[in-house]
């Protein structure tokens, strides 16, 4: 039997709206760790990866592993029915054809359940390597959405330049050209607020607005986002969920052919 | 020509 019980039932509410309009369906892997879920946008452009670790759940069973495959439209249809001070459960027998939703409501007045049928995926895996990156970038993730939401007036593509002084962030299209500077935070008294650079050297790349815009439906799981870059490998913007895990975004940058 | 390859380019399926 699987059973995952999450006192802070909006986190899941919120990881559902951060997928669902990039993953139409994917698979939630579930072992003794954890859940992890792991798919390609429709257009196989981008990749998404989410991690909810066993010991971030107020209560987390596993007697075997379990893929259960959804339609992530459906998921969040459901967990929209959760209110935000809900308890949500996942729950599965073993070898199930349906996962079950509980909601309970802080007084436990109310209690609701959704059994949803689960999905034959036979989705592709893909290795992800680890990599050194030559910038990583840590920012408030409501500054990194505005930015994205701006900058894809102006054109479809943006270009993140990072520098030891900070980052700059560019697009040009038919009404003119944009850019806005971040500089290093000095003082970093508020560090949810700082942006904050580690870079072994400058890098700048272009990315499709359009993920980007993606991306940052994240933004309500982590006050920062982490952007890490290297030349000619994939973006990866992470969204970190406290006390239980990531959700991660990767982009390949637009190249000259 | 700008262009953009699908991430599979870079992360082998395994």
């Amino acid at each position: 039997m699987f059973e995952a019980r999450l006192l802070r039932g909006s986190i899941l509410k919120k990881v559902l709206e951060a997928i669902k309009d990039l993953l139409t369906q994917a698979t939630f892997d579930c072992d003794d760790s954890g859940i992890q879920l792991q798919a390609m946008d429709n257009s196989h452009v981008s990749l998404v990866s989410l991690q909810l670790r066993a010991d971030g759940f107020d209560k987390y069973r596993c007697d075997r592993n379990i893929s259960m495959g959804m339609n992530l439209n459906s998921v969040a249809k459901i967990l929209k029915c959760a209110g935000d001070k809900d308890t949500v459960t996942m729950k599965a027998q073993d070898n199930a054809d349906t996962v079950t939703f509980v909601f309970e409501s802080p007084n436990q007045e109310k209690v609701s359940d959704y059994e949803m049928k689960l999905m034959n995926l036979d989705l592709e895996h893909l290795g992800i390597p680890e990599t050194e990156y030559s910038c990583t970038i840590r920012m408030p993730s409501a500054e990194f959405a505005r930015i994205c939401r701006d900058l894809s007036q102006f054109g479809d593509s943006m270009v993140i330049a990072c520098t030891k002084e900070g980052v700059k962030f560019s697009a040009t299209g038919e009404i003119g050209s944009a850019n806005i500077k971040l500089a290093q935070t000095a003082s970093v008294d508020k560090e949810e607020e700082a942006v904050i650079i580690e870079m072994d050297e400058p890098v700048t790349l272009t990315f499709a607005c359009q993920y980007l815009n993606y991306f940052t439906k994240a933004t309500s799981l982590s006050p920062q986002v982490q952007l890490s870059m290297s030349a000619d490998v994939p973006l990866v913007v992470e969204y970190r969920i406290q006390d239980i895990g990531h959700i991660r975004y990767y982009l390949a940058p637009k190249i000259e052919d | 020509k700008i262009v953009q390859f699908p991430i599979k380019v870079y992360f082998a399926m395994t």
